[in-house]
């Protein structure tokens, strides 16, 4: 005992990280002699710093009918899934997948189960979301098993049945140890799980850095610490641990070819011990997806040779030349693709994006789509409209949360009632309220942020004739504005469709500019024939504050949604995240 | 619909997250009310502010 009889607590598995980083950090420090910052050694490992595997299992599944199914996981950029089990209400998996995980990184992992069709799309049966964070908080010795509730996708109180998922955050000495094991048996000929100097240099020269004879015989002594000859498992795992962090000995990954060193010298041992999972078949998770969605693809889809989805080019593929919409999830950290069916983005395509639909746009087209959107808003002001509520519920399952609603769906009467339905007061809070030099997110949406108008002209708008002076007209645009930053915040259908003041200042004044319907979907946004963002029909506030300057605040009506009203008037103190106004249908 | 802000040149810093996913062409799922940026005027005047401090 420690002499009180009380045994003292045992460390957190994230405690016993974070002393075993701490550890290196000094012992790299020491070597390099840059140990002389008192302050820089007495420090902790940051948060940032942080990095580890945490190796995820799909046991199986207990479900509430029979059906062929499989799951994904989903962990920011990466989906992978499982085998297609055979019909059952009980499937089981048991397919595991290692993953790293950062502190600064996607941590909230999503498993979604999808029961298998023939001819069409997977349909999603349930999911549910771990975070791994917490994982490292719980002092967990072994591998353990976690039943978890699947949700209905189209409900968030109701389940689907179970999933039983296992998680465990691998230990750094363990992740180095199997690494040295794996690649002590490289070349390891006679398989006695030991290295002689002819197949320690032969691992040297596999490595690919060129090390001269003498120095491969330099580091084989410096292996071999207990002097008899050879290497073992444990001294090849303290060699490449302390080597690759002094002078590394593996430029690149022996199983992809990366050049490693370019970030912390931890994450390159779990970089190479993910790549020879990949090649060893050691997981059994199919990689490759960046979506769940994506995993989930019918057979056809399967088929065809472009069915590769590369986390590189995923902004150069969305947009107008995707087939389909992602966003990034910033809660979750997650790519997550946007509903929409693929009729319509091939009509917009058709629409805003050739020369013909410009043909179109001139010769008509603006006053059909403002017809049609005068005409919606009269039918979503009907009683009648109120039968829509469920089906469009039906349509955005698990994209809308009716227990943030301020009232219940009965209370809604017509359509358009709910459309700009209320949130309860503690759904949405406001960060850093009381600081006015933050500024926050003017509604729930799809945001892009650019420093300067050049920038947001080489990334998104693509409208040849978009400016400033063309957005804001010339009774709201002031010289300060020039070249100014901007943030765009598009709502989609399924979203709260109120919008929040964005800083603290006066409502100096509004003007309305009349204009067209266009979508403001990214298809017409991207197109260089369509000016969406300076032809749509807008209202502009200006809001005067002591620490932005002016800011004005631009509420652009789209096809169908094309009815503007705000809540405040000229004059107003607004405070940040103060409700601005709303979009409803209409023209 | 879209709504559409325009800040005065060098009057926000916006959050690095949001700055890296529009640079890949890649929108960013927010929230009403979760953090857009900081004013880059205020922050240099409380920098001046705590100059000033210093050196009396």
């Amino acid at each position: 005992g420690n002499g009180n009889g009380v045994e003292p607590p045992l460390p957190s598995r994230f405690s016993r990280f974070r002393s075993r980083l701490r550890l290196r950090r000094h012992r790299g420090r020491d070597r390099c002699g840059a140990a002389g910052d008192a302050s820089e050694s007495g420090k902790g490992v940051a948060a940032d710093e942080f990095a580890g595997i945490a190796r995820i299992r799909i046991v199986k599944a207990d479900l509430r009918f029979k059906d062929k199914f499989f799951a994904c996981l989903s962990l920011g950029e990466r989906t992978y899934r499982t085998e297609t089990s055979d019909s059952t209400h009980r499937p089981v998996w048991n397919s595991e997948k290692k993953v790293v995980i950062e502190t600064n990184g996607p941590h909230i992992a999503r498993i979604s189960v999808f029961e298998t069709n023939r001819f069409s799309k997977n349909t999603l049966v349930g999911y549910c979301e771990v975070d791994l964070f917490d994982l490292l908080t719980k002092d967990l010795e072994e591998e353990h098993v976690e039943d978890l509730a699947l949700l209905d996708p189209s409900s968030s109180t109701t389940t689907m049945g179970t999933i039983s998922v296992s998680c465990y955050i691998e230990d750094p000495v363990e992740t180095e140890q199997s690494f040295a094991r794996r690649v002590l048996a490289i070349v390891d000929y006679n398989e006695d799980g030991k290295l002689s100097l002819s197949e320690f240099s032969d691992l040297m020269k596999a490595f690919g850095n060129g090390l001269a004879v003498n120095k491969i015989e330099e580091l084989f002594r410096q292996a071999d610490t207990n002097g008899d000859g050879i290497v073992d498992m444990d001294e090849l795992a303290a060699l490449l641990a302390d080597q690759q962090e002094k002078e590394p000995i593996i430029s690149n990954c022996p199983v992809c070819g990366e050049s490693l060193g370019k970030y912390d010298k931890i994450n390159d041992m779990i970089h190479m011990t993910l790549c020879f999972d990949e090649g060893t078949g050691n997981q059994i998770m199919t990689g490759g997806f960046l979506t769940d969605k994506q995993a989930a693809y019918g057979w056809m889809f399967k088929l065809s040779e472009w069915a590769n989805f590369s986390s590189y080019d995923v902004g150069l593929r969305s947009g107008s030349t995707a087939s389909h919409i992602l966003v990034f999830d910033r809660r979750t950290k997650r790519l997550v693709e946007e509903a929409i069916d693929g009729k319509i983005v091939l009509s917009m395509r058709a629409l805003y994006q050739s020369k013909v639909g410009l043909t179109l746009i001139d010769s008509g087209v603006k006053d059909i789509l403002k017809n049609l959107s005068e005409k919606q808003g009269k039918k979503m002001n009907s009683p009648e409209s109120a039968k829509d509520i469920p089906k469009f519920l039906e349509l955005f399952a698990g994209q809308i949360n009716m227990d943030e609603t301020k009232d219940p769906i009965e209370s809604f009467k017509t359509f358009n009632e709910f459309f700009i339905r209320q949130l309860k007061p503690s759904a949405r809070p406001i960060a850093h309220i009381d600081d006015g030099s933050i500024a926050t997110c003017a509604a729930d949406c799809r945001l892009m942020a650019y420093s300067s108008v050049d920038e947001s002209t080489r990334f998104w708008i693509k409208g040849r004739k978009f400016s400033i002076e063309g957005l804001l007209g010339a009774d709201a645009h002031y010289n300060a504005f020039k070249n100014g930053s901007l943030v765009i915040f598009r709502l989609a259908p399924q979203d709260y469709h109120r919008f929040h003041v964005p800083v603290s200042g006066t409502v100096e004044k509004f003007v309305e500019i009349p204009g067209c319907l266009y979508t403001v979907n990214p298809i017409a946004v991207n197109s260089k024939y369509c000016n969406v963002f300076t032809e749509n029909k807008r209202v502009i506030s200006i809001i005067s504050t002591p620490e932005f300057g002016k800011v004005a605040f631009v509420a652009i009506g789209a096809t169908m949604v094309g009815s503007i009203t705000f809540v405040k008037k000229e004059g107003d103190y607004v405070h940040k995240g103060d409700e601005f106004g709303y979009f409803s249908f209409g023209g | 619909s879209t709504v559409i802000c325009v800040f005065e040149k060098d009057a926000i810093q916006f959050d690095a997250d949001l700055l890296a996913n529009s640079e890949r062409s890649l929108e960013t799922l927010v929230e009403v009310g979760t953090t857009l940026g900081v004013s880059k005027r205020n922050r240099g005047l409380k920098v001046s502010e705590l100059q000033k401090c210093s050196i009396e």
